[in-house]
């Protein structure tokens, strides 16, 4: 593994959003996701659109919560295109869903794996080199208060509530840590990014671990 | 200082203003907490940002909303020996 790795460098993952007050993480997690692996196939980086997701992943609740294995395998399973942002833009609530004509543009996923790399954190930033942006699900209610640093206290890897999304890793310093996007906009945390702890599982960000294929 | 960084238009002396002020100053004592890690190596950081005017139980009702799942523990893909060499 190289000391330091971002897909950020790479000019491949979308700004931070702002779920604002949906509880639609688990949506922004792998859109974020697909959006990063869509790009790495050589097109250009696209917004795609989350309320598209919100609204119409059937085994999930809209901003009322999800899945985001849920969300991937409804993907996988329909090959649903998402469409662009704009096309169906994000509004903070669930809303019924819009069906796009076959022909228009979207991007599906070819498929997606959803592993516990508990212990296994080398595995797991393999695995983000591989494959792309890693859709994961944490424990993040001292998150609350979080302005910056590395954490590493005060969350359990047992009461995983928030879905976020890791694009990189850095090993330079004394500890090394995750880089984590988050989607509570860019004033929170770092630029709306946060710092965790490699290597021991804090906050359970190695428990449930997904990457798609596109 | 937070009610104009994040736009926040209680109106002074309401109930909501003296709930908010109260869950505010909560807020305050939890970075207090959160930030006395005796760990040397500690550097993670907290403080006021756009939910300080939360309580824990609305910061988790509105924004924890992720659904935990069971997944298979990932195992390294089997490469032969002919592979391997």
């Amino acid at each position: 593994l190289p000391a330091k790795f971002d897909w950020r460098d790479k000019k491949v993952v979308t700004p931070v959003r702002n779920q604002l007050s949906c509880g639609g993480c688990w949506a922004f997690s792998i859109v974020g996701g697909i959006e990063t692996v869509y790009a790495l196939k050589g097109h250009p980086l696209l917004e795609l659109s989350v309320q598209q997701v919100i609204d119409c992943s059937p085994r999930d609740y809209g901003c009322n919560g999800g899945s985001t294995v849920s969300a991937l395998s409804w993907l996988n399973e329909i090959k649903v295109k998402l469409v662009q942002d704009s096309e169906y833009p994000f509004k903070a609530e669930t809303g019924t869903c819009h069906h796009f004509p076959n022909s228009s543009f979207g991007v599906s996923i070819k498929g997606y794996e959803a592993h516990d790399f508990s212990a296994q954190e080398e595995e797991m930033a393999q695995k983000l080199m591989d494959s792309g942006p890693l859709a994961v699900i944490v424990d993040a209610v001292s998150w609350q208060d979080y302005q910056g640093g590395i954490i590493q206290h005060h969350c359990s890897s047992s009461e995983a509530n928030h879905a976020v999304l890791i694009t990189g890793f850095d090993r330079t310093g004394d500890v090394p840590y995750w880089i984590v996007k988050n989607s509570w906009g860019t004033t929170w945390g770092l630029d709306g990014y946060v710092h965790i702890k490699m290597g021991a599982n804090i906050c359970g960000i190695a428990d449930s671990v997904a990457a798609v294929f596109l | 200082f937070f009610f104009k960084s994040y736009n926040r238009t209680y109106r002074q002396g309401s109930e909501e203003f003296h709930k908010r002020y109260k869950l505010f100053q909560e807020s305050l004592r939890r970075h207090h907490f959160l930030s006395s890690s005796s760990n040397a190596t500690n550097t993670a950081t907290y403080g006021i940002n756009q939910f300080s005017d939360l309580s824990s139980e609305e910061f988790r009702t509105i924004y924890l909303r992720a659904l935990p799942v069971h997944v298979p523990k990932y195992s390294k893909p089997y490469k032969s020996s002919r592979k391997r060499l």
